[in-house]
């Protein structure tokens, strides 16, 4: 069964986004088999993948009221191996429409859990990018996922915000998912040029420890402006800082699932 | 009556907060009386002026919700002419307690136009912080506000979510609050050493015309180490390229008040 994983944070601009589109193409370059689930109504992990938005008629909010299966719904991205489920203005909707379903924090873990016991979906990771808001859309990726990725951009807003959503995991894995877990956190946007980037990773190591990945993803220029290409940057500029550490950090994911 | 402007944009990190406090912090510095409303669950903009999370037993959640009028929960800020009323963590339920009420998208609304019936309450600018999504709380603010501030990011995923944005305002105007106008958009970390901060801002200009203000606020790191002081950037360091930049728009923005 593939390894689902939430990148979430309700702090916004963190890197979650850049990180889904460029952790799940490293890993595909590695030969893993990616689904990236577009969970955000603004669509930037679509576009960021080349999925322009008229080709967003069938999306995960499709999926989540049930009007489409999960195999109708993903396409392929420009990476081999790398599989988008797209977004649609629709899900900016989702949150009051969800909210009188059946099962509503349970929509997206039932369709997955559904599709893969088909053995024709053969992902080996998932990837689900959320909105920044500890929403339902959020909530919903949280219960479906075996852990949560934070990013953490190195600013003190969004150091702030952290215990507030390790206390939103707590309550979702006491009340709707009892397997999540913190797959780890991963500091963003570092800049060995300003103190402050070295304040808050300091303040991060010394709070979480080992949670905290030891790759570092620097601030670097190439990384956004790749998505005005609809390329991940690892297409981009495949030599550039920002490519180098999400190649890296893959590969501390990597080790982290195989057994000691 | 006060001129109320909502600080909104779904896009996450664009600088909604920090244009919140320092614009208003500029305001006041000239004179003028400003209330700063902090809707965002996250509470940044609260933090960023000095109210510790201890202070916020009444915030904009009691408000809303009618169990406490304004001005009980209203505070003074470190600035002479600037208040605040805080946020607090119970937000993060609000969009879900609120879309059961009636009048839920007039809540904030129905209690500042009550509020400033009493002649005590004396305000000339109200900025409300929005949280980033399009959501029930978003829509308050529109509700309530004569005006949008839209604080856009110089970078390619912020100029992609402008015109859902724009939808969103033009709905609220057909539906909700015929007044609502653009205040205008102000272009944020603008890094005059990479190319796509110039080619945002050119797109954006040719886009939305005079709508734009001149001013433009630089990525400065003095800006983003001074909320972990619990000050505004303007009393952090007066004369950095970030505080001189948001009291140029302050000046932009009180000349628009005036008709020519
Ligand atoms: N390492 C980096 N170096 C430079 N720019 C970056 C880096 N990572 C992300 N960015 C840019 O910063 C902005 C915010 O990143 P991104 O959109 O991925 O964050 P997010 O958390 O998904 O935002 P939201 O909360 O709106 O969903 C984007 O314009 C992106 O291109
Ligand atoms: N001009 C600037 N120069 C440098 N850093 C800035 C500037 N403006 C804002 N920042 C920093 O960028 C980050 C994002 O800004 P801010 O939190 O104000 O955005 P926001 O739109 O309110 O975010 P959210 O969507 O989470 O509410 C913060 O850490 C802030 O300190
Ligand atoms: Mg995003
Ligand atoms: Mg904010």
């Amino acid at each position: 069964a593939p390894r689902i994983i939430a990148v979430a944070n309700q702090k916004g601009g963190v890197g979650k986004t850049t990180t889904a589109i460029n952790l799940g193409t490293a890993l595909a370059a590695v030969g893993e088999q990616v689904l990236i689930i577009d969970l955000d109504p603004q669509g930037n992990a679509s576009t960021g993948l080349g999925i322009g938005r008229e080709c967003r008629e069938c999306s995960v909010y499709e999926v989540m009221l049930g009007e489409a299966t999960l195999a109708q719904a993903v396409q392929p991205s420009l990476v081999p191996g790398l599989f988008v489920l797209p977004s649609s203005v629709e899900l900016s909707g989702a949150d009051l429409e969800l909210a009188g379903l059946p099962r509503r924090s349970y929509r997206l873990r039932d369709v997955l859990h559904d599709a893969l016991d088909d053995p024709r979906t053969a992902y080996s990771y998932i990837l689900v990018d959320c909105p920044p808001a500890l929403s339902l859309l959020t909530i919903n990726a949280l219960t479906a996922a075996d852990s949560v990725l934070v990013p953490l951009q190195c600013e003190f807003f969004a150091l702030e915000g952290l215990s507030q959503l390790l206390r939103t995991v707590e309550m979702v894995r006491d009340t709707l998912n009892p397997v999540l877990d913190i797959q780890g956190v991963v500091l963003t946007m570092f800049d060995s040029r300003n103190n402050l980037s070295d304040q808050v990773a300091l303040d991060v190591r010394s709070f979480l420890g080992n949670k905290v990945y030891e790759t570092v993803i620097p601030r670097n220029v190439r990384v956004s402006e790749a998505p005005s290409y609809g390329k991940p940057v690892l297409i981009y500029d495949m030599q550039c800082a920002g490519s180098r550490a999400y190649m890296k950090l893959a590969g501390e994911i990597l080790r982290q699932e195989r057994p000691a």
